[in-house]
């Protein structure tokens, strides 16, 4: 089903942004 | 009301009720007065958004416009000094919403601009963790134009 295909690539671009988002550093730098 | 307009507006409105503030914060009318943002913002970094500047945002300003713009500027105001003295981050590229236009028009355009602002403390504060997490437990529609908002907040910053 394409449909679910694209669905599922779509929960991991999400999951793969926000993943990242979090593994950053916070906050100022030094 | 052009779709386009107030995807963005309204994505943010179901992302800030997380924060199950007692203001009101079900639409962009509830929204102008600037008592629900602030609320948030208290709760992203109570260190900075104290209790004090809370005290100072008026809750009772029903229709008056002139109040309203009064509360969103003192948030703007805090918002910007903390992109730049705690997040140590430039965000002059962004554009600044117009909050007369949030105030007196209930303008979905500006008000979404705002939300992106107090989007982008949460997903950069010290407890962002907490909001990131929150926010991947959003509907799919709803994180993919938080995504993208985080996206562009970024692509506008300089350290």
């Amino acid at each position: 089903d394409p449909n679910m295909k694209g669905g599922a690539a779509n929960e991991g671009v999400l999951a793969n942004f926000f993943n990242s988002l979090l593994s950053k550093k916070t906050g100022a730098p030094g | 009301m052009d779709e386009n307009k107030t995807v963005l507006v309204e994505s943010l409105i179901i992302w800030l009720q997380t924060f199950n503030t007692s203001a009101p914060c079900r639409t962009v009318e509830e929204l102008t007065t600037g008592a629900a943002i602030s609320q948030a913002l208290h709760q992203i970094d109570p260190a900075w958004f104290s209790d004090g500047w809370l005290g100072r945002i008026k809750t009772d300003v029903d229709d008056n416009w002139r109040l309203k713009v009064s509360n969103l500027k003192k948030i703007l105001q805090m918002v910007v000094d903390y992109y730049n003295e705690v997040l140590a981050q430039e965000i002059s590229d962004f554009p600044m919403p117009d909050l007369a236009m949030v105030a007196e028009h209930s303008d979905p355009v500006e008000l979404g601009r705002l939300l992106q602002l107090i989007l982008g403390c949460a997903v950069k504060c010290e407890r962002k963790q907490e909001y990131i997490q929150i926010i991947m437990t959003l509907e799919e529609s709803v994180q993919h134009v938080v995504m993208t908002a985080i996206q562009e907040l970024m692509s506008k910053e300089t350290m």
